[in-house]
């Protein structure tokens, strides 16, 4: 998170507001309950209570205007610029302009109301811009459900006013994951058109091979129709696809475009119904078989024939032997696997395992984060 | 006059950005290159966003230019 220089916030826990005038996207009531919303939101985790006022000065007073619209800072027209606001202080200081020729909504289409106001508030009350992707005050707008609030944003609305005094429970997002940290495990990872996508939470780093630098995305800003969270995912380069797997669903990219006509229910690829979720997934291009890992276990398919090859699913321990834990115990299980070369990459918390289809074991182990480039 | 190619297209874009939301200033700047400016700028931007901080105009940086916003700078006054 960021603040203000020096600080910028309101004295006063009693802040004042009004809305000078409405936006024809919407009806009146669902402006005003945006509005109500993305002020409660701040008032959650601080001290901080807000007033309405009907006429005269308000320390917040909400617009919506179009293009040069009285404060020497113009908006553009539609995209680009959504609005903006002023810190904390006299006059202008608290104010906050919507762009007229956005269209606003109560929904995740075009731009949802609550979430810009809740964003552009946090302006008015001494937040600056987060260069946290899954915080509310990041600068670039993305849709998401539920409690707005990151673990970051609250941090920073703390350091200006402290927390909410009647500990009202919230449910705050995960701040973004480290990428350098030693101890960093990974849900998932694959391949797509030559760069690498490795989710994490809420999160995926995009790994370019002409870049040194991962670059951290919400997984529901590029894809609003995931889920939030990607247990496994596998590229099949001969289809041009990538299935991403959540619980008992599977959804395929061709490209970054969803394929219509999903989700579909994982047993379809001949999984039993007490698989309740895969761990991992990895195409061998060499054999154009895919392996996936659930629990302890681990199946092989075939993509051409659509079906699970004979024999399945057998034991990771005895499938891959020479994956073990630092204090010696057998690894049984699987976060995520890729595959090049003749070598299997198997991620364990935070341990890498490189398994060689030629000697038959694992022959080295380094560090999960090795991925991108720590 | 000549119509712009997409390369102009994205430099006056990039320009423009920068000036909004990293306070870079129009114009010459004494013995700084403009050049120089804006390299520097674009660096921010990019160490802002964690992309691979070149100084160039590379299509990932442009990516996250292109997308819409708060207009809040990104850096303080």
């Amino acid at each position: 998170y960021n603040l203000f220089p020096r600080k910028l916030k309101w004295q006063n826990t009693l802040v004042t507001f009004r809305i000078t005038n409405y936006t024809p996207d919407l009806k009146k009531e669902d402006v005003d309950k945006a509005i109500h919303n993305a002020l409660m939101t701040w008032s959650a985790v601080t001290p901080l209570k807000f007033k309405r006022l009907h006429e005269g000065i308000a320390d917040i007073m909400i617009s919506f205007g179009r293009l040069e619209h009285g404060d020497h800072n113009p908006f553009d027209g539609p995209e680009g610029l959504l609005a903006h606001a002023y810190p904390p202080g006299e006059g202008l200081g608290g104010d906050t302009h919507f762009d007229e020729d956005e269209t606003w909504t109560k929904d995740s289409h075009a731009y949802n109301l609550f979430l810009v106001a809740a964003h552009e508030f946090g302006h008015a009350l001494g937040m600056g811009h987060s260069n946290d992707p899954g915080s509310l005050m990041y600068p670039v707008y993305s849709y998401s459900h539920g409690f707005p609030l990151s673990e970051d944003d609250i941090k920073g609305i703390q350091e200006l006013y402290g927390p909410n005094p009647d500990h009202e429970k919230v449910k705050p997002k995960p701040e973004a994951p480290d990428k350098c940290d030693p101890e960093l495990s990974i849900d998932a990872v694959t391949e797509l058109r030559g760069e690498k996508l490795i989710f994490k939470d809420r999160y995926f780093w995009r790994v370019h091979p002409q870049f040194t630098e991962p670059e951290l995305t919400l997984i529901q800003s590029t894809w609003p129709q995931l889920p939030k969270k990607v247990n496994a995912a596998y590229e099949n380069p001969e289809k041009d696809i990538v299935i991403i797997f959540s619980g008992i669903r599977m959804w395929a990219l061709n490209g970054y475009t969803l394929v219509p006509g999903y989700p579909k229910y994982i047993h379809r690829l001949g999984f039993p119904k007490s698989v309740r979720k895969i761990d991992a997934a990895v195409h061998i291009y060499d054999t154009g078989k895919t392996l996936f890992f659930t629990d302890e276990d681990y199946w092989s398919y075939n993509e051409q024939t659509g079906t699970m090859d004979p024999g399945y699913p057998k034991s990771i321990m005895d499938g891959f032997p020479g994956m073990q834990e630092r204090d010696g115990d057998e690894v049984d299980e699987v976060d995520a696997a890729t595959y090049k070369n003749g070598y299997l990459y198997l991620y364990h918390e935070n341990l890498q395992y490189e398994y060689s289809y030629n000697k038959r074991k694992v022959v080295r182990i380094t560090r999960t984060n090795d991925l991108l480039n720590c | 006059k000549p119509v712009p190619g997409d390369e102009t297209q994205s430099w006056l874009l990039a320009e423009r950005y920068l000036r909004r939301y990293y306070r870079m200033q129009p114009g010459l700047l004494g013995t700084s290159k403009s050049s120089d400016v804006m390299t520097e700028k674009i660096r921010a931007m990019q160490s802002f966003f964690k992309l691979e901080v070149t100084g160039n105009l590379d299509d990932n940086t442009l990516q996250v230019m292109k997308k819409s916003r708060c207009g809040v700078p990104d850096v303080a006054e």
